[in-house]
This record gives C-alpha cells, sequence and structure tokens, in this order.
C-alpha cells in the first residue's frame, strides 16, 4: 500500500521494526502506540516529532532505501 | 534507538570470529552484459575495500566453492520470505553474521556504475556490507549505515560514525606503519588527503609485481573521483597514498570502455573531465565513461600541440596544460587564442634539470607537481621553479615511494 496512506505507512513502520510486535496486526495497534512508533521513527530518521503522518514523513518515507528494519528487537 | 540518545551508530550484536573474509556473487544482475561482468565485480570489491581500508578485516572474492558472503540479484520473492518490491522502494537487504552475512540486491532496480543516473551499485553494496559485518542502521543522516539511499558520490569517504562502528566491532587497522609518505618535506606540510576507502597499506606482492619489477607508466593522473591512476600497456593501477588499491590493477577496457591500450598521456581538466592522448588522437571522459563524439584528432580541439606526445599535465603552479615530446613543451591555454602562445614550443631544460622523454606528469593531491621517467620521479618545487630539496634527494626510486614496492 502506498506510503502516504495509513496502511501504507503502517506496513512501512511495521516492516522496519517501529512498531511493536507483539502486536499480532496493524489493526491491533492502539493509537497511542503508533503514535509512539510514528515519533521514533522521526526521531531516528532526523525529523519533526510531531507523531502525525506529516507530509516530511510521509516524503522520507518513500524514499528508496535499504531493506534490513531499522529497530532490531 | 532512544530518540533522546545522541545520534549514532547501532550494533545488531553478532560478528566474524575471523578476520580474513571470502565472498562470490552467485549471481549477477539481468544488466551485466550492460554493465560488464568486471565492473560488476570491480564495484562490488571497491565496496569491501571501504570496510577493509577501516580494519584488518580482509575480503578475498572466489569464483567457486562455499564462502562467508555470498552475494545475488535477485527480484520480488526469491526465498528468504523477504520479497522485494520491483523497482524503487526497497533496494537490497543483508543478513547479520549470526543469521550468514549473506547480500541480495534487487534485481529489478537499474544498478549503474560510477555514474548519477540509476541505483549507484558501489553505494549500496558498500552499505549491506555494513550489515554482513553486524552493523545496523545509524541514525547519523549523512553515514554510509543510515538506511535511506544517498545516491552517486565520486569523493566517497567513510563517514567517522561508520568508522567508530566498524572498529567497534573488529578493531582499529594495524597494518605496519606505511613507507614514509611520498608528501612534500615538513616545510610544506602535506595535504589532507581524502580518506582512501581502500587498504592504506602497501599492496600485497600481487597487486604491483609488474609494476615493482618495471616501474615505467606511460601516463597517470588524478580523476574527478579524487583517485590517481596509472596507466602501463593494456592494465591500469589505482594508487593509494602507500601503494596500489586492492583489487587492482585492472585492464583498461573494462573500466574505461573505449580507451585503447599504451596511450601516450592524460590529465583531468577544470571541468572534471580527464582527456587521453594516443598518436594523434584524444579521447574525453566524464568520470569512466567516454563522452560521445569521441575520439577526436587532436588538432581538433588542441590546435598547436603535436601528435604522440610523451606527456600532458596541469601544472599546479598556473592551473595552464603542459605537453611535453621529446626536448620541447608547449603550453596550452583554452582562454587564449591562440591556446599555444607564440614562441613554443620551448626547450624542456627550461625546467630546470627536468629530463626530456618523459614518460609522464601528474600534479598530485597535495598540490606539488611530479614527474616520471623510467624507474625515478622527481617531485617539482613551483615556487622556486626547480626540483624540489629533500632527504633523500630527487630523483627518487619511484617503485618504493609510489608503487608500495
Amino acid at each position: 500500500a502506498p506510503v502516504h496512506t495509513d496502511t501504507g505507512a503502517m506496513m512501512y513502520l511495521s516492516n522496519f521494526g517501529w512498531l511493536d510486535p507483539s502486536s499480532k496486526k496493524i489493526g491491533s495497534q492502539s493509537l497511542i502506540d503508533i503514535r509512539k512508533s510514528i515519533q521514533d521513527f522521526q526521531a531516528f530518521a532526523g525529523l519533526n516529532i510531531t507523531g502525525e503522518l506529516d507530509e516530511e514523513t510521509v516524503e522520507t518515507m518513500s524514499l528508496p532505501r535499504c531493506g534490513v528494519r531499522d529497530k532490531i528487537g | 534507538h532512544d530518540a533522546r540518545r545522541r545520534k549514532r551508530y547501532a550494533l545488531q550484536g553478532s560478528r566474524w570470529k575471523v578476520k580474513n573474509l571470502t565472498y562470490r556473487i552467485a549471481k549477477y544482475p539481468r544488466l551485466v552484459e550492460v554493465l560488464g561482468r568486471d565492473r560488476v565485480d570491480a564495484e562490488i570489491d571497491e565496496a569491501f575495500a571501504v570496510w577493509q581500508g577501516a580494519t584488518d578485516l580482509t575480503f578475498t572474492r572466489k569464483s567457486t566453492g562455499k564462502v562467508h558472503i555470498e552475494i545475488r540479484f535477485e527480484n520480488r520473492e526469491h526465498g528468504d520470505g523477504d520479497p522485494f518490491d520491483g523497482e524503487g522502494g526497497t533496494l537490497a537487504h543483508a543478513y547479520f553474521p549470526v543469521y550468514g552475512g549473506d547480500a541480495h540486491f534487487d534485481d529489478d532496480e537499474k544498478w549503474t556504475i560510477k555514474t548519477y543516473r540509476g541505483t549507484n551499485l558501489f553505494q549500496v553494496a558498500a552499505h549491506e556490507f555494513g550489515h554482513s559485518l553486524g552493523l545496523s542502521h545509524s541514525d547519523v543522516r549523512d553515514s554510509l549505515m543510515a538506511p535511506f539511499y544517498r545516491g552517486y558520490n565520486p569523493k566517497f569517504k567513510l563517514h567517522s560514525d561508520d568508522v567508530i562502528a566498524i572498529q567497534s566491532l573488529y578493531g582499529k587497522k594495524t597494518t605496519p606503519p606505511p613507507p614514509p609518505p611520498r608528501t612534500p618535506s615538513p616545510a610544506r606540510p602535506p595535504n589532507k588527503f581524502p580518506i582512501t576507502p581502500a587498504a592504506t597499506s602497501p599492496s600485497s606482492g600481487k597487486e604491483n609485481s609488474k609494476l615493482c619489477n618495471d616501474p615505467k607508466i606511460d601516463a597517470i593522473t588524478t580523476m574527478s573521483d579524487g583517485n590517481t591512476y596509472a596507466f602501463k600497456g593494456s592494465e591500469v593501477y589505482r594508487l593509494t597514498d602507500n601503494g596500489i588499491f586492492f583489487g587492482y590493477p585492472k585492464k583498461i577496457f573494462i573500466l574505461f570502455p573505449g580507451l585503447p591500450n599504451d596511450i601516450d598521456g592524460a590529465f583531468t581538466w577544470s571541468n572534471d573531465k580527464t582527456y587521453f592522448f594516443k598518436g594523434s588522437h584524444y579521447w574525453r571522459y566524464t568520470n569512466m565513461t567516454m563522452d560521445a563524439s569521441y575520439p577526436k584528432s587532436i588538432s581538433d580541439g588542441f590546435s598547436g600541440i603535436p601528435t604522440n606526445i610523451d606527456t600532458a599535465f596541469v601544472w599546479g603552479g598556473n592551473g595552464k596544460i603542459y605537453f611535453f615530446k621529446g626536448d620541447q613543451y608547449w603550453r596550452f591555454d583554452p582562454a587564449r587564442t591562440p591556446p599555444v602562445s607564440f614562441g613554443y614550443p620551448k626547450p624542456i631544460s627550461n625546467w630546470n634539470d627536468i629530463p626530456n622523454n618523459l614518460d609522464a606528469a601528474l600534479k598530485y593531491s597535495n598540490g606539488y607537481t611530479y614527474f616520471f621517467k623510467g624507474n625515478k620521479y622527481w617531485r617539482f618545487n613551483d615556487r622556486s621553479f626547480s626540483i624540489d630539496t629533500a632527504d633523500p634527494p630527487f630523483p627518487r626510486a619511484v617503485g618504493s615511494w609510489w608503487y608500495g614496492c
């Protein structure tokens, strides 16, 4: 799913280790968790830490990159 | 990665217990015919050399058999449960040492070598091999181990964050102290050389044996990527501060497609293009790609310059282009009309003890101009317009000072 959609962004965060792995699927993540995951990713990528899927964050998620997870559990 | 923590590298937690690692390209990219198999090999060699330059790790490429790190170009689902996603998005992934260390590249990408177009193979490979060695992603945006692709960089060098990371796993490089560098006497402290990602130790006998036995070269130049290349017969040597870059010499026709063997001279101009001369023609390259409509006749672009030159270089003293042949030299100034002023050629004896019939000449990254003939070289002092005085004096043996003999 394209990252500019919520589902796409959740997939991205999940693929690269930013969502709590204990959650079985994206839908079960509470809003607070997701907000926290977005903040963690924004801090890692050097973005403004808003907790929102703002334009800059979605743009960064669209960049070509390495497939290895950012956060190794 | 804790948001409040200072930005820096991250380790996955495993590393290799051996220092001499082997690798093999088990599956080449679909574009291998376009790129050239040997150029893909050279690009992967250089990606490993990045890490060899900062540690005592060594990397040896094998074409068959079991190796530590296997490299494959695959697309979509390729058997490891981590499918690629077509062009763009994920470019490659690699496994940490505890999981085998292999590296996979998405073969739907347009992999390219030494050009700004497409996806630069060296840059992505050097990153993935960081994972193969135990590095995780860094949140230092400019480091090699940051997860986002940053495009071709002809002047690539490891970020200090990457160096600290890899040395925290495998220690600092402890190879024997390099021979006295060829940089000038303390009177003029040497320029800070760019961190050559290569092994900076003198090369193993293999790479430089030919040059040690017969140090005469055809031409030498520092190209726009900041690296210095010596040309001899059908081969090209990439030089480090103390010897031959790991994995060289390579065939000229592979690295510089379209360029003939046994060239006469070469220089790199302020437009970042490199000009090669042979007989009555010259070739122009951007990095290692020949520009369209070349070769040309020397008279078409370098009017007033003879054919079959001995060497050509940009003099550090005035930034003009000089051509040497036999016992004469010509000064070529593209900004003047005519570019070769009246009164040229002049006798080489004007250059105070620089010999006639030179092999090569170069303005090196330390700002000095060097002249090469047979197994000797001279360093020129631009200010005094004479051969530099130093201990030991010039001429010096080129093999031990330039080729790591």
